[in-house]
């Protein structure tokens, strides 16, 4: 499960203190598949980020099965996020360095999960369902914008984490792609992943359990 | 006028040469407003690039306005673009080290309109439209997607070019903004200006006067 308790989240830029998490609660059950709503600028980015330990709260606490990962080092954070947490960033962040092949078996390497000599065959897979097998040894400039946010679906699946967070995963796709993708994620949900994923798409946000409504870094609704 | 006649754009990489744009034709008139639409990887970026003198055809002509730019210097069309072309990019390229303000007002200084003493009001002007006046301290690191989405938005109409180029402009953008950047572009239209846009949203596409569809580098249908 994932649980917020009063979180804040408090960016210090120029001088100004900007709130943008102001005492968000709220629970995800496991193996539930939830939605986080909001206009832009409301904090949506800012809960994934906490929820999959790649930031703290200002206050407050981030619980994630039992673990207050909130308190925990950066360094126990990423040795954390590497056995539980699959995460598709909103801008991918895939590793320009590695080519697209090499970015969906990394996770595998880091969690030491599935054994080696499966990794390909895994890595293989997940490309094909989201429609990249054919440019596997592209490297992420050589891809469009929707191409690379399919990679980063297909590696946040790959070490087959219990969690799987996601922001705005079909921004950048076409109404096919799209169908595949909320397909994909429906699917890991049947098999028992939890899923917590924003979106601004009407049609994805109604295929959650649940929806988080989020504005000014408060939550609305639940 | 944006005029592609036989474009072919053939990306070398890796050793192997990969046809992104396989004989592209198709006119857009002076002041109209057009939707680009197809598959993720099909081509509309790559478009949008040449279409703006940011990249070069391999093969075939990109006339805009009379001017053949894919034969002009880099140079050249660098100094073309400031003038004649305002470009939503699909991942927003703002510049890192400036603020939200200075982002918008750099591309009124590049081409020297409108006068000095006008700049900084146009540019608040622009920025209270997208709703993201009170953000314009702000650099892009501190800004969510949405929210860069906006200013690059703002950034592309400052110096009230004659041709707009958006590369999917609301893909990260809640209803209410996405309504918001949808009527700024149809008054910029009804002010004169061609514009060409790419999008995935098809209440987007229902406003252009027409639609390019494309498929695996080829306009399929006008
Ligand atoms: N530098 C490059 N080297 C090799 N191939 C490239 C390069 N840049 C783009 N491509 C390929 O060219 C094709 C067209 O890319 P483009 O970015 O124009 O697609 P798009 O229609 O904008 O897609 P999306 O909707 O996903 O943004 C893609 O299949 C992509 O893999
Ligand atoms: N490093 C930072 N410094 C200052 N403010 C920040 C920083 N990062 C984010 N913010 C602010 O925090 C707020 C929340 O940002 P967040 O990225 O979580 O929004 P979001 O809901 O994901 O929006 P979008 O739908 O546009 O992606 C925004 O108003 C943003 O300006
Ligand atoms: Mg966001
Ligand atoms: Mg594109």
């Amino acid at each position: 499960s994932i649980e917020f308790r009063d979180v804040w989240k408090i960016y210090r830029g120029n001088g100004i203190d900007y709130p943008a998490l102001r005492g968000v609660g709220f629970v995800v059950e496991k193996g539930e598949f939830v939605a986080l709503q909001g206009p832009s600028g409301s904090g949506k980015t800012t809960v994934i980020y906490l929820a999959g330990g790649l930031d703290t709260p200002t206050r407050g606490e981030v619980i994630v099965n039992g673990e207050n990962i909130g308190r925990l080092s950066e360094g126990k954070r990423a040795k954390w996020r590497r056995r539980n947490v699959g995460i598709v960033f909103q801008f991918f962040h895939l590793v320009p360095t590695l080519t697209v092949l090499e970015n969906v078996i990394l996770p595998m390497e880091l969690a030491g999960y599935p054994p080696k000599e499966k990794r390909l065959e895994r890595a293989e897979e997940l490309l094909e369902i989201v429609g990249m097998k054919d440019k596997e040894e592209k490297f992420p400039n050589q891809l469009s914008g929707g191409e690379q946010q399919r990679v980063a679906i297909a590696r946040a699946l790959a070490a087959d984490p219990h969690i799987i967070l996601a922001d705005e995963p079909t921004a950048n796709l076409d109404t096919r792609n799209k169908l595949k993708i909320i397909d994909l994620l429906i699917e890991a949900n049947r098999l028992g992943k939890t899923i917590l994923y924003t979106t601004h798409d009407p049609q994805l946000a109604s295929k959650a359990d649940r929806l988080l409504k989020i504005i000014d870094g408060r939550i609305v609704s639940d």
